[in-house]
């Protein structure tokens, strides 16, 4: 892997949204994945819409939370996603009115990822930025800087919430993970929280996967 | 939701009691030491089941604990009689050592039943008996009234104001604890969550959901390094 890398800076990663009071972090997650993935096969930035996810993947339960690998099934079973303009966040459990006809996105399959952040890393600057999923532990409260909390206290037993890693670097020899969260720009460092990287904290790599498109 | 091979990817299994004496052991040590002095708990029964992951394993235990009265007049502040504790715990197991990650102890009647609506709180080993500064107060309502301004908070009535305000207050004490154990950078403290109870944030916000990882299998990659 490259020492460092950000996908923010080479035009793959969209605005930080805002999934309101709904337990939805997994749509975001999965629409952050595809939206790089499309843009480094297609050229083409698109924001994607997380509510076509909340209204339509039936195997996952909406704002009471969900999982990565059923949503990619869900948009290739779907036909692809809508953009956000089409098909717009509401934050809440709506009926389904996904139209095929409005698909911009398409997914040709989905993989899980290495448990190794070195490989991660380097799967990253490769391919795009990945969704993850972490131990919330500590994010509540969480303003700046780099987290790193204690392991017994931030254990990758309890995963539940689901993100986007864009990037990774060092600050001051501190090695990071730069991570888009779904709370809104009024949170983290500009809806970005920054956690360690090398040490399995808070099990950021126990649960990584990507889209597929050819 | 990946595949079974590693962390959470296997469901929980039954335990038996020889798999589990050690855990249980090890919550039981930690639990005392947090007793006060000349006091001490010992094992009732225990029963449980674990998830392996790797060369991990994380057991979930139900466990009664006896609580011994105090017998060291040097030390004992009151005559405590005797009681019985139903305790859940959650040890993990990774790199040949023992961690308690989740601690939740109840007396055994009123513990049955609330049982159903359980809560249990990460554990942070820090003393809840240190003085607070005098200006505490003071200082925590100064900033209660900047959290309300820069987040736009308003409350439906007096009586809410001053619970939020209550959570408000314990959530700094929490976070000031999570800076203290945090060896990284991170800075942490009011965040437009801090009104917020651990359980309405966890209710609201995040994905129980993916503790459990039942999802869909994918298919995993295949990492080869590039000389």
């Amino acid at each position: 892997a490259p020492p460092e890398w950000d996908w923010r800076k080479k035009g793959a990663v969209t605005k930080v949204k805002n999934q309101g009071m709904c337990g939805s972090c997994w749509a975001f997650s999965v629409t952050g994945n595809v939206e790089g993935q499309w843009f480094l096969k297609r050229g083409d930035l698109l924001s994607l819409s997380e509510q076509e996810l909340v209204d339509c993947d039936t195997v996952d339960k909406a704002c009471m939370g969900g999982l990565p690998s059923n949503a990619y099934s869900a948009i290739e079973t779907l036909g692809g996603l809508e953009t956000e303009d089409d098909y717009s966040y509401s934050g809440h459990l709506q009926t389904c009115s996904f139209s095929a006809q409005k698909v911009k996105v398409y997914i040709n399959d989905s993989v899980e990822l290495s448990h190794n952040e070195q490989e991660l890393a380097a799967w990253l600057a490769k391919n795009g930025p990945i969704s993850i999923a972490i131990n919330a532990f500590g994010m509540q409260f969480y303003r700046h800087g780099i987290s790193h909390p204690l392991r017994p206290l931030c254990s990758r037993w309890f995963i539940d919430h689901a993100v986007l890693l864009v990037g990774y670097g060092n600050r001051s020899d501190v090695p990071f993970w730069a991570i888009k969260n779904s709370w809104g720009t009024d949170w983290g460092e500009e809806g970005y929280y920054y956690l360690h990287r090398g040490s399995g904290a808070c099990g950021v790599n126990v649960m990584a996967s990507s889209a597929v498109v050819n | 939701a990946p595949s079974r091979r590693d962390a959470g990817a296997q469901a929980w299994e039954p335990a038996s009691p020889e798999l589990l004496r050690r855990p249980a052991r090890f919550a039981l040590d930690t639990y005392n030491r947090g007793l006060a002095a000349g006091a001490r708990a010992v094992l009732g029964t225990v029963s449980g089941r674990v998830r392996r992951a790797g060369r991990g394993s994380l057991y979930s235990l139900k466990v009664t604990l006896e609580e011994l009265p105090c017998t060291d007049p040097m030390v004992c502040q009151l005559p405590v009689t005797k009681k019985t504790l139903l305790c859940s715990f959650e040890v993990s197991y990774e790199l040949g050592k023992h961690a308690l990650l989740k601690q939740d102890c109840g007396p055994v009647d009123t513990k049955m039943k609330d049982d159903k609506n359980e809560t249990s709180s990460p554990l942070l080993p820090l003393s809840d008996r240190d003085p607070l500064p005098q200006d505490f107060y003071v200082r925590m309502a100064s900033l209660f009234k900047y959290f309300i301004t820069t987040y736009n908070r308003t409350y439906e009535t007096e009586e809410e104001a001053q619970w939020r305000m209550s959570i408000f207050i314990n959530n700094m004490i929490k976070a000031q604890k999570i800076q203290a154990l945090d060896r990284g950078t991170a800075q942490y403290g009011v965040t437009k969550f801090s009104d917020l109870t651990e359980e309405e944030f966890r209710t609201i916000y995040l994905n129980p959901l993916l503790k459990e990882e039942l999802g869909k299998k994918m298919r995993l990659v295949k990492f080869v390094g590039d000389p």
